[in-house]
């Protein structure tokens, strides 16, 4: 453990305390993507069926339970209780534009063809593409409320910091895993416009409008 | 040094 994975998996958590704060304040989900959290919480199931068969430590393992917990808290929010708020119509993105390609290439690309490993590296994949839906309705709707951008910037900066602790751990420790480094790229580089706008407006206490 | 496919990360 190094301060930049410390520093990622808390942004990580803040990430989904910000979006359960806000949907549960607001008691509304509106502007944010299901689609994008069926495909976290599927992210979090299929890596996480590990916590079965191989035990890292007792951060790890809780770490795991609660990314697997408030996603499916999450989901419960979104499509049971505050489901009249969901703004389904601009939730358009079509899934399996991400799952089918994500599961083709964890079949093809992985480290080891067995189960557990090739469900981790779809994961993996996934995980690298599941906040398009979410970017794709802010893009749609062409704006998005504070909050939304403090929950994005969040989850934005968790894979990000990622990187910077695979770097550090490729000079510390020679540690290096190919997939998650370029998935984790991709990942990050998504985001890249939209830290821009972050920056340029919402912390200029401007809301955070796309160009029309 | 670990096997590559031992999963130590979140």
């Amino acid at each position: 453990m190094n301060i930049f994975r410390l520093m990622a998996d808390l942004a990580h958590v803040l990430a989904i305390v910000i979006l359960l704060h806000k949907i549960w304040k607001s008691r509304s989900c509106a502007g944010i993507s299901g689609k994008s959290q069926i495909l976290f919480a599927l992210v979090y199931f299929m890596r996480y069926l590990d916590i079965m068969t191989s035990y890292v430590s007792f951060y790890n393992s809780t770490m795991k339970l609660l990314f697997l917990g408030t996603s499916g808290a999450t989901l419960n929010l979104i499509y049971r209780k505050f489901k009249p708020s969901y703004d389904h119509n601009h939730d358009s993105f079509r899934i399996a534009y991400l799952l089918v390609p994500c599961a083709l290439l964890s079949l093809f690309l992985n480290h080891e063809f067995s189960v557990l490993e090739i469900l981790w590296t779809f994961s993996i994949y996934l995980e690298s593409v599941a906040i398009l839906p979410q970017l794709f309705m802010v893009a749609k709707t062409g704006e998005a409320e504070s909050i939304t951008s403090h929950y994005l910037f969040a989850l934005g900066s968790y894979r990000a910091l990622y990187v910077c602790n695979w770097v550090y751990r490729y000079i510390a420790e020679s540690h290096f895993d190919l997939i998650a480094i370029i998935a984790g790229l991709v990942q990050t580089i998504l985001y890249c416009d939209f830290f821009y706008l972050y920056i340029t407006k919402v912390l200029q206490n401007r809301k955070l409008q796309l160009p029309a | 040094q670990q096997a590559e496919n031992v999963h130590d990360e979140l």
